[in-house]
């Protein structure tokens, strides 16, 4: 997993998660939410929803369970609404 | 499925692959689509075949960045393919990212399980939340080709569209049910017999209609799985299978014809004939079929009679056959499956086995056929 050694030298930016969101799950593009701490965040919801469909803990946060999962090769298809 | 549950109106579908990426043999590629088509034949009526040119229900190509559907792919990693649902042009169709490096083994990208995972959308399957199962959305090596086998969640999804496969057992699951293979035979049932028997590599593998179970000896439980999880071209009901170690094979037989495979393979050239064996045309199927490891020499039973096959010269010897009964006194004629174990030959008959000591030439116990299973 190359790119999980990547992690661990260079910290994802928090687009690479906002891009993720918005290709698998659906996110507006034009969110301008990404580090607002509110639970009613659209992103926040977003995170959650994505984290439920991944079967992680729900926390809302990109925490380091989270961007594992998110880090891994995956089908291009998105797990929410579909190709437009 | 995909919003509105897309699906093909009929049970014949056709693919083409389009182009192939440098990271395999061609072969190596079509195998891989083909066993991953069969994953899904095995539980559905749907049927494919392979079409040389032209517009196929299914097109699959391997393309680099931007291939033209606005979706393009991002280099190594993340993104490993994309597939459509059910529908003309486009749609059903199949794209694998070029950027990865394609393999059929643990390194890299798994292509028999990318394949698998992308027809099932072809097939109108989106993705599961279940981690188990194959339409699960992130790759997971763990779900290696050799340990292979649909999750229920992805049976109970497809055949909510397509239905079970006609001659098989599999159907959909009642909500309700906790039990979602009752067709699975039981492994303690008293009169359980078995079709065939083999080692594999240093585990044991039982045979019964479309199941085998597998006993290694990193799990004291024998693990019970579809033969078509391991080996999705194989037929259920077989009649015989030995292990060639010198080979690293395990021949597998039905009828008149008969497989190689080596681990989760399926040779190319197979199934062939019997007869290319040597057999004479009257054998119209083994009963039961054991190699000594030692010797090299494989015994193949048909009812009464027993031949003796040279694995080296891969000949069969002269001189055969020959009747059981007056090499393997105390062996009945019919033999479900034999195993060497342990310096012994286990002969399989019905729901009882006979461990038989070939230098002593006798029967030394009489046990139950499932005593394997810890029953």
């Amino acid at each position: 997993y190359p790119l999980q050694g990547a992690v661990r030298q260079d910290p994802p930016s928090m687009d690479f998660a906002q891009h993720y969101l918005e290709k698998y799950y659906n996110l507006e593009k034009n969110e301008k939410q990404m580090f607002r701490r509110k639970e009613s965040s659209p992103v926040v919801k977003k995170i959650q929803e994505m984290q439920k469909f991944l079967g992680l803990e729900m926390t809302g946060k990109l925490d380091s369970n989270t961007m594992d999962v998110m880090l891994k090769p995956r089908c291009g298809v998105p797990d929410v609404g579909g190709f437009s | 499925t995909f919003p509105g549950s897309p699906k093909w109106r009929k049970t014949h579908l056709t693919y083409r692959v389009e182009n192939y990426t440098p990271d395999l043999p061609r072969e190596r590629v079509d195998s891989a689509i083909e066993k991953a088509l069969k994953v899904w034949e095995a539980v559905t009526p749907l049927t494919f075949s392979r079409l040389p040119e032209g517009e196929a229900d299914i097109m699959i190509s391997f393309a680099a960045g931007e291939h033209g559907d606005f979706y393009p792919f991002d280099g190594l990693g993340q993104s490993l393919a994309h597939a459509y649902p059910p529908g003309p042009g486009f749609y059903g169709d199949v794209h694998f990212d070029e950027d990865e490096k394609w393999t059929l083994g643990s390194s890299g990208t798994n292509l028999f399980l990318v394949a698998a995972h992308e027809l099932g959308h072809t097939l109108g399957l989106f993705h599961s939340d279940k981690k188990e199962a194959l339409m699960y959305p992130v790759y997971n090596f763990s779900r290696n080709p050799t340990q292979f086998q649909l999750s229920q969640d992805d049976i109970d999804g497809i055949q909510s569209l397509y239905g079970p496969h006609p001659y098989s057992g599999v159907s959909v699951v009642p909500t309700t049910s906790v039990s979602p293979r009752p067709e699975i035979p039981t492994k303690c049932d008293p009169s359980l017999s078995f079709d065939a028997v083999s080692t594999l590599r240093g585990e044991l593998l039982f045979f019964k209609d479309r199941y085998l179970w597998r006993l290694s000896r990193w799990n004291p439980e024998p693990e019970v799985h579809l033969i078509s999880a391991f080996w999705p071209s194989l037929p259920s009901h077989l009649d015989a299978a030995y292990e060639a170690n010198s080979k690293d094979s395990v021949f597998i037989f039905k009828g008149t014809q008969f497989w190689a495979v080596q681990g989760s393979e399926v040779q190319a050239g197979y199934p062939k004939s019997i007869y290319t064996l040597g057999f004479p045309p009257a054998v119209r199927k083994i009963d039961a079929a054991v190699s000594d490891k030692d010797t090299k020499k494989t015994y193949f039973f048909v009812d009464d009679q027993y031949w003796r096959f040279d694995e080296k010269r891969w000949l069969m010897d002269k001189g055969f056959p020959r009747l059981i009964k007056d090499d393997f006194p105390g062996i009945e004629p019919q033999v479900d499956a034999v195993l060497q174990a342990f310096g012994f030959f286990y002969f399989f008959h019905g729901s009882s086995q006979s461990e038989f000591d070939p230098n002593a030439r006798m029967v030394t116990h009489t046990l139950k056929s499932n005593s394997w299973l810890l029953c």
